[in-house]
């Protein structure tokens, strides 16, 4: 059942959506952070061939199978972590980048990443001053089981806070923003280590910024309805 | 051989100058005048994916910002404005596609916006570090060799830094969509380029008339994650001149132990 074909006819210099019929598991290997159990993975392909043509494309991923819930808690304003079902305690290493030269090398980040692992961390926090990391930050936080924490880039340069006042209103372009966080999140979106995405530092972004990373960001209804015992309630 | 299916990475063979000491056009140097090194070059070894700093430190020009006091002897763009820079990169790729395979020219991230040029065609990559810029170079890409040059240019408000320093200096890089810590922090230094360059991988890659575009994987459970299900969504284009008859194949394996997988 983890394989599956589907046939379809796409127009002639057209783009289209297309979402496979959903594939069963029983008893899959969930993806656990670190310190609470494995980082199971499975190798996702999806490959397109074209009659008369043959192999066309072919994309692959590595996926884990998990569940990750958070929620601000009211007693005491932070915020609290499931993971699977179970609660977790956060350990947790704040990140700027690998390098200022941003000399990402895959040597580097594995290094780095797994140096978390080693201290018994179990989440990483990329701040919104910093980058969007990269798949191959994400790839050994995966592999490693460290819950990733990634911040958009709204910091105090544009929150109108400091001295000299920055801009209260943001980037210039907001635009230009959404694009780019768009694109982010279809960059980074399969990674199981991909835990909570955040819209900046220490604040709220700019009105419309933030309804519409809201707005993007929600759970499909699909998702939205919780687990428990008996399937979805 | 025709090139195959798939992503090949350029990140082997750059070379760089500042914009200041190149004297022909993108078209030219990727036509008539491709650049070489040598003892009254101004090309260097560049480093792709980096940032101009990383290419400038490579080559000896700047000191290592990070090693004691070195970044005071670095100027800042501030003062030296943009053009001091604004970078050009270089390469050469090798290809060779069949008459239905197309071919894109990928950039995972450039800081802030650039021109590329291709064979003497020239393509605008527009403003934004964290986006993805994917060009169709399908009728531009030639069998055999292909020169490639990229100028990037800085953010459009690299800001100054205050001399007394301060949290990133006069926040003026905020206003792009691009990192914030390069004007400086009170954990870190400014980055006198503001971390200009071809930032993130560079990779040309093959399809056939359909080309798979950016799925989405998510896993539901049931009955206490006895039930599992994944779902995948994807974009799919054709790009040819029919009607593509496709099939869609989607297959999960995991690895149980050494080379043993579970289809």
């Amino acid at each position: 059942e983890h394989l599956q074909t589907q046939h379809l006819s796409i127009p002639a210099g057209s783009r289209v959506q297309y979402t496979f019929p959903e594939l069963f598991f029983y008893k899959p290997n969930l993806w656990w952070p670190n310190g609470m159990g494995k980082q199971s993975l499975y190798n996702v392909v999806i490959t397109v061939d074209v009659k008369g043509y043959g192999e066309s494309d072919l994309y692959s991923q590595l996926f884990g199978f998990r569940k990750i819930e958070s929620h601000i808690d009211n007693a005491t304003g932070g915020r609290l972590f499931k993971v699977n079902g179970q609660p977790i305690f956060i350990r947790g290493g704040n990140w700027i980048l690998s390098d200022g030269l941003l000399r990402l090398s895959e040597k580097r980040y594995k290094t780095d990443i797994k140096f978390h692992s080693d201290m018994n961390f179990n989440m990483i926090r990329c701040w919104g001053g910093g980058l969007a990391e990269r798949p191959e930050f994400y790839y050994y936080c995966d592999i490693y089981g460290l819950l990733v924490w990634q911040e958009f880039w709204i910091t105090g340069d544009v929150d109108g806070r400091g001295v000299p006042v920055s801009n209260p209103n943001g980037p210039l372009d907001h635009d230009l923003f959404m694009l780019c966080a768009r694109d982010t999140v279809k960059l980074l979106r399969n990674h199981p280590s991909l835990a909570l995405w955040v819209g900046g530092n220490e604040q709220v972004p700019p009105d419309d910024i933030n309804k519409a990373l809201k707005q993007d960001l929600r759970l499909h209804p699909h998702f939205e309805k919780s687990i428990n015992g008996s399937g979805i309630s | 051989m025709a090139t195959a299916i798939g992503k090949t990475k350029l990140h082997s063979g750059w070379l760089g100058t500042r914009d200041r000491d190149v004297t022909v056009t993108g078209v030219q140097l990727t036509t008539t005048h491709p650049p070489s090194l040598g003892p009254t070059s101004p090309w260097v070894e560049a480093v792709v994916p980096g940032t101009v700093l990383a290419t400038l430190v490579k080559s000896k020009e700047l000191p290592d910002p990070f090693y004691g006091l070195e970044n005071e002897s670095i100027i800042d763009i501030a003062d030296s404005g943009r053009q001091w820079y604004t970078f050009w990169y270089f390469t050469t790729f090798q290809c060779k596609l069949l008459g239905t395979q197309h071919l894109d020219l990928n950039f995972r991230g450039i800081n802030y916006y650039a021109e590329v040029y291709l064979n003497g065609h020239k393509k605008d990559v527009p403003r934004g570090m964290f986006r993805r810029h994917s060009l169709d170079v399908t009728d531009i890409v030639r069998n055999g060799e292909n020169l490639l040059a990229v100028v990037v240019y800085p953010p459009d408000h690299p800001g100054s830094i205050p001399p007394e320093g301060g949290q990133g200096g006069d926040h003026e890089i905020g206003k792009d969509v691009a990192t914030q810590y390069v004007e400086g922090w009170d954990w870190m230094c400014p980055i006198r380029d503001r971390n200009t360059g071809i930032w993130d991988e560079v990779s040309i890659y093959v399809t056939g008339p359909v080309k798979i575009i950016d799925p989405h994987l998510v896993s539901t459970f049931y009955d206490n994650y006895k039930r599992a299900y994944l779902h995948a969504t994807t974009e799919l284009e054709n790009r040819s001149t029919s009607v593509a008859e496709c099939s869609l194949n989607i297959q999960v394996t995991t690895e149980l132990e050494g080379n043993i997988c579970l289809v």
